[in-house]
């Protein structure tokens, strides 16, 4: 059955599509099943998965807003056992489409319902914002992974989305646990970054996920290739960290 | 006559914040009176002018749901010549709020009218969306500076963007220009930078502003003081460049 994880920050550029990418590919690699769903207008989860979004006949726009089968927008990738449902140019629209439709805030929910037999796990990529589309992926998840940036404008966002996770978890889906806050882009030259995850890992302890991803330019490499960092070069430390974390997380997943 | 220039990309991460806060104070240390306003519920470009959010009697989200007078929730920052129309935690709430009031593309439009005269420069930084807030700055503007990560998921927004704003250009603003597109966290050492600055200078030529902001651990120390970078470390790397920014946007509007 498959765990549907969301990775959501309302903070721009902290490497939400970055983890969602290489996260799922990580997961494929270790035999694991794995759907990658764009739930992001830039759709930039859904090239560096290496899908063409020009090439997409469908993608979760026409799920969402034109009740399509969400089986027939699911497409191969270049990885065994690694799926996507992508994010097409149409999706730009969605959220204004999706506020006025009955029951908004369960319809990626519902078109997920189908798929999660065919998969171990579900990863969701949001957008850079609290509106309707992460509201969705939110309700729709089993739990959420909350990439943080260790720098100053980032650490501010924190509590602001951890409020909207227990606001969704009390309204909308009451089965919503914290996956984990994962440190990234960690540059141990900085102190910054030192003094940022010391103060997250003082005030959220045992939430802070062990892998901590490191800032590495093979990660900003890849989606260029059209490729998980695994597959542009698996034995760099940006593709260790993120097979570590898929590791981390099986382990969770297995021992329940 | 203020110049209002609204920093945006919907894109996250890219340095609007940044470059909103540091080419503020630039301005204003030049002697330019500058209005920073922070149109993003976030609030990191209140925070990184010094201004404490959980101080703020009022901010943008009254004077725009509220009809609050813009004047009344200006406030002034350790740097004369700079004031700031900040962004309290209510700002979350705007977006949905406006969507149902009359003439919700000009609201801040007509807010920024009477507080115009008493400003040179008046510097607008953006949430990364396309959503209301974002089209109300581009609504209010006389011109749009793009701040561009010189990475690869950064550049495929890009052309979303500008058709955006040739859309509120064409529907609600037939005077908004294209300031520039300014190059971010440059780093020299990095072969993709080099590559996606060559790929923008050849696609949009003249569109593509002289300075370049390096990459830079001061620009992001800096807020974790309340400061801009000019008071932080004037004499690094970063703050130089968005002292030549300034000089560059100031020449561009005395010779109108
Ligand atoms: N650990 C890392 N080391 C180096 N570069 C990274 C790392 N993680 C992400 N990047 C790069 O930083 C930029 C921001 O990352 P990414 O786009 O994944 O963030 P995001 O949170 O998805 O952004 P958005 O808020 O726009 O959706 C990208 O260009 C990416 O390639
Ligand atoms: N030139 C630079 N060198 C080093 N760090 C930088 C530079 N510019 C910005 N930063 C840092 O990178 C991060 C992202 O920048 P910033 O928050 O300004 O981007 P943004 O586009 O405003 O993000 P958002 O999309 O969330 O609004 C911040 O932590 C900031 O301190
Ligand atoms: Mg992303
Ligand atoms: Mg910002």
């Amino acid at each position: 059955m498959g765990r549907i994880i969301s990775i959501a920050n309302q903070k721009g550029g902290v490497g939400k599509t970055t983890t969602a990418v290489n996260l799922a590919a990580s997961l494929a690699a270790a035999e694991r099943r794995c759907l990658l769903v764009d739930c992001d207008p830039q759709g930039n989860a859904t090239t560096g998965a290496g899908v063409s979004r020009a090439s997409l006949r469908a993608g979760l726009y026409e799920v969402l807003v034109d009740s399509l089968n969400p089986g027939k927008a699911v497409v191969e990738t270049c990885m065994n056992g690694l799926h996507v449902l992508g994010a097409t140019g149409d999706m730009v629209g969605a959220e204004v489409e999706m506020a006025s439709m009955e029951g908004k805030e369960f319809l990626l929910k519902r078109a997920l319902n189908g798929l999660k037999e065919g998969y171990e796990f579900i990863i969701i990529d949001c957008p850079p914002s609290l509106g309707f589309l992460t509201i969705n992926a939110l309700t729709a998840a089993n739990s959420v992974l909350v990439p943080l940036q260790c720098e100053y404008y980032a650490l501010e966002g924190l509590s602001q989305l951890l409020r909207t996770v227990k606001a969704v978890k009390k309204r909308l889906n009451p089965f919503l646990a914290l996956e984990g806050i994962l440190l990234t882009m960690y540059d141990i030259r900085n102190n910054l970054a030192h003094q940022v995850a010391q103060d997250v890992r003082s005030h959220f302890s045992d939430k802070v996920l062990s892998t901590v991803i490191p800032r590495n330019v093979k990660l900003s490499e890849a989606p260029s290739h059209g490729k998980p960092v695994i597959l542009y070069d698996i034995g760099c430390r940006g593709a260790q960290s993120y097979l570590a974390l898929a590791q981390e997380l099986i382990k969770r997943k297995d021992s329940g």
